[in-house]
């Protein structure tokens, strides 16, 4: 927010104070949260089995896919290979502001794959279908 | 590679599921695919004809990479019935298509007719099942011919088929000639016939079905018996079974519906 004006001289020395103190303590916090890349948002290995489902009787292909998922910290900085959007970046510093009010991103998918399914249906007929979004390509700071 | 790696193929779930935790993990899964219930085909031969082929579409749109919008791994399931059967132009109506669809034959005997009669095959599909808002971009019909060894070479037959158009109790079925073309007594593998229009006709106008017909002529213009010339009927083996198969492309977007 912008100072209040001359008379408030005095004030805003110590609030200038009060200010680098703050910078200060939030150029610690940058400095810690880049440090800590391993918790970072990234995709994350998950497999669905059909077969564990018992579906083999009706389900011809696959047996199950890599469908992965995206879990992480979305923290000041966000780095590029976060895939974060803009308002996302913004997003990390109000919260870096204002923890207790604004929550930090989410790490969610920002691209996804399609697979295809071959299956028969009750009459024994067979389908061959393809369902969009179904696999993690990418995940990213929303 | 997850086929190798145990602990992610391991399984995916990892508690006992409760009863009701594992319908509605079915129900959640199976409202993703469209599909209202779990199917419960009566009949599981992979190894038929029609799944066959389908199996070969299938490993053709794996193999074409994350590029193509499919990810790996997938690991391809090579049929060992020999080469592929789906041919370069099944793999051009896959690329605009979401959805493919193969029918079985509902005609459970062959029928025979006295040599004064006029010899044919008769043939049904059900595509009143399809989905809500899929249209018909390409269908097939296909048929096997085995090699005939007590025809001479060179002889040849004239195939046809034929839209069954009203059906007769007194005499023969009206028909509309699909596709006509001449067949070597000496030729073998599988004979594909466009049936894209009267399919596109059944979905519009389910109770206009009436199946197919397929007829066989000598040179001469005798009809001949079409097991005769080699095309595999009901008692043939499975994997040449006659079946339909339709590609479709969605018209609308699928909503999932309420919980």
């Amino acid at each position: 927010s912008a100072p209040a004006g001359t008379k408030q001289r005095n004030a805003n020395r110590s609030k200038g104070a009060n200010k680098s103190q703050e910078a200060l303590r939030v150029a610690n916090v940058a400095e810690n949260s880049s440090a800590d890349q391993k918790q970072a948002c990234k995709k994350h290995e998950l497999y669905v089995s059909f077969r564990d489902l018992g579906w083999q009787d009706w389900i011809i292909a696959p047996e199950g896919y890599a469908a992965y998922y995206c879990e992480g910290e979305c923290a000041f900085p966000l780095n590029s290979y976060m895939n974060a959007t803009n308002h996302a970046i913004v997003q990390t510093l109000v919260h870096l502001i204002n923890p207790d009010t604004i929550p930090k991103p989410c790490c969610a998918p920002t691209q996804l794959h399609a697979i295809s399914v071959l299956y028969f249906d009750d009459s024994s007929n067979v389908i061959l279908k393809k369902y969009r979004n179904m696999v993690v390509r990418a995940c990213g700071c929303h | 590679n997850f086929t190798l790696d145990n602990e992610v193929h391991s399984s995916f779930i990892h508690r006992r599921l409760k009863s009701q935790e594992r319908r509605e993990m079915q129900r959640e899964i199976l409202s993703i695919l469209g599909l209202p219930h779990r199917p419960r085909p009566h009949l599981h031969g992979k190894h038929n004809a029609a799944p066959m082929f389908m199996l070969d579409l299938y490993n053709a749109m794996s193999t074409e990479g994350e590029e193509d919008g499919y990810s790996y791994p997938y690991k391809p399931v090579f049929t060992t019935q020999g080469p592929p059967i789906a041919t370069l132009q099944d793999n051009n109506f896959l690329n605009d298509a979401d959805m493919v669809m193969s029918f079985v034959n509902l005609v459970e005997h062959d029928k025979e007719f006295l040599p004064v009669r006029r010899h044919h095959r008769e043939f049904r599909f059900d595509l009143s099942r399809i989905p809500e808002g899929e249209a018909v971009t390409a269908a097939e019909f296909r048929i096997y011919k085995d090699f005939v060894h007590e025809r001479f070479d060179n002889e040849t037959f004239r195939i046809s088929v034929y839209q069954v158009l009203e059906e007769h109790s007194d005499r023969e079925s009206d028909l509309f000639l699909l596709d006509s073309r001449v067949i070597w007594a000496a030729e073998e593998g599988w004979l594909v016939f466009d049936v894209t229009v009267t399919s596109n006709h059944w979905v519009i106008n389910p109770g206009r079905n009436l199946g197919l017909q397929l007829a066989l002529e000598s040179t001469t213009g005798e009809s001949v018996n079409p097991r005769v010339a080699g095309l595999i009927g009901r008692s043939g083996p499975q994997n040449k079974q006659p079946f339909m198969v339709a590609f479709f492309k969605a018209t609308e977007v699928h909503l999932r519906s309420i919980r």
